[in-house]
């Protein structure tokens, strides 16, 4: 793809491949998903099912959120709670053969957009670094 | 900024100024520093030291790696930590006047990149989100 002019770019071109990204299962205690999210570094990753389907993803904030008490952080619903009851359902998806343009527009407004086949299953994610080092590649081109 | 070429956009153009960015002091508390990323929603936020000076930024991760204990979470080192123990320090700067091209190249590995005076004041933010912005625009100039 070095020598790729932007518009011939597709998002699988410039995607991380599922088995690179991390993950949560949907039944996973909420406190394993902390656990993934503090050991990774990352902000937010995706969740998925069993069957490798992509249902929606989870971040560090909506974790703290639940066990933000009146008082003090309630950290016991960490072992109660599972992913399923907090994660975010509306989240955007791109395929493999859409174009650069069409994953400019839709990581503007989120960090990373997951990729999914026509089948609804997870193939990896596009992320922002990876769009801004394809504008800095075409830049000097 | 809507009919400018990228190579006419300076960072100052496109970045949140000091006014509207969350940001906690040196000398706060974890908890405290928590609080306001919770509160937000930020991974990530500016610290500045009481004259208003840059002196590094604090995220989610490296305050819940504090409180992660051997046994499960030590919420009282919360309370007894400072934001100056924890935060990063060797963070990428800008200057109001630099190019789009600067600025692209330093958030391709940060979210956002702080923007300070020739005194080291802190002047505001340059995001990811304003330059992909201004990407799309100027793709469909
Ligand atoms: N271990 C690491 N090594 C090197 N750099 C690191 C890093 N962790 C984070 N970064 C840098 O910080 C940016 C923001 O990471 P964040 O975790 O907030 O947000 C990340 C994270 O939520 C997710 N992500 C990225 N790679 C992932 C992976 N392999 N598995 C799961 N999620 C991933 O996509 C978001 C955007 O990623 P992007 O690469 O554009 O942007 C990353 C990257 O530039
Ligand atoms: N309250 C909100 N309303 C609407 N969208 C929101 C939002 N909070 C987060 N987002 C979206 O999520 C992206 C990642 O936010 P994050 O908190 O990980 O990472 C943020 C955060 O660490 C910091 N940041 C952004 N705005 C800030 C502000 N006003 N004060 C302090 N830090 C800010 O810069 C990073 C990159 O910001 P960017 O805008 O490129 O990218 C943001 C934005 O697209």
């Amino acid at each position: 793809i070095e020598d790729k002019a932007l518009d011939d770019i597709v998002v699988s071109d410039l995607m991380i491949p599922s088995e690179k990204v991390a993950h949560v299962q949907l039944k996973n205690p909420l406190e394993h998903a902390l656990l993934v999210l503090v050991k990774s570094g990352y902000s937010a990753v995706p969740v998925l099912d069993p069957s490798y389907k992509l249902v929606g993803a989870i971040g560090k904030t909506v974790i703290l959120n639940q066990i933000l008490g009146i008082e003090q952080f309630e950290i016991d619903k960490l072992s109660t709670m599972r992913v399923e009851e907090v994660m975010h359902t509306d989240i955007p998806t791109l395929s493999g053969d859409e174009r650069f343009v069409d994953g400019l527009k839709k990581l503007i407004n989120h960090p990373f957009v997951c990729v999914t086949d026509e089948n609804d299953y997870f193939t990896g994610i596009l992320t922002r670094r990876a769009i801004l080092k394809a504008v800095q590649r075409d830049y000097f081109r």
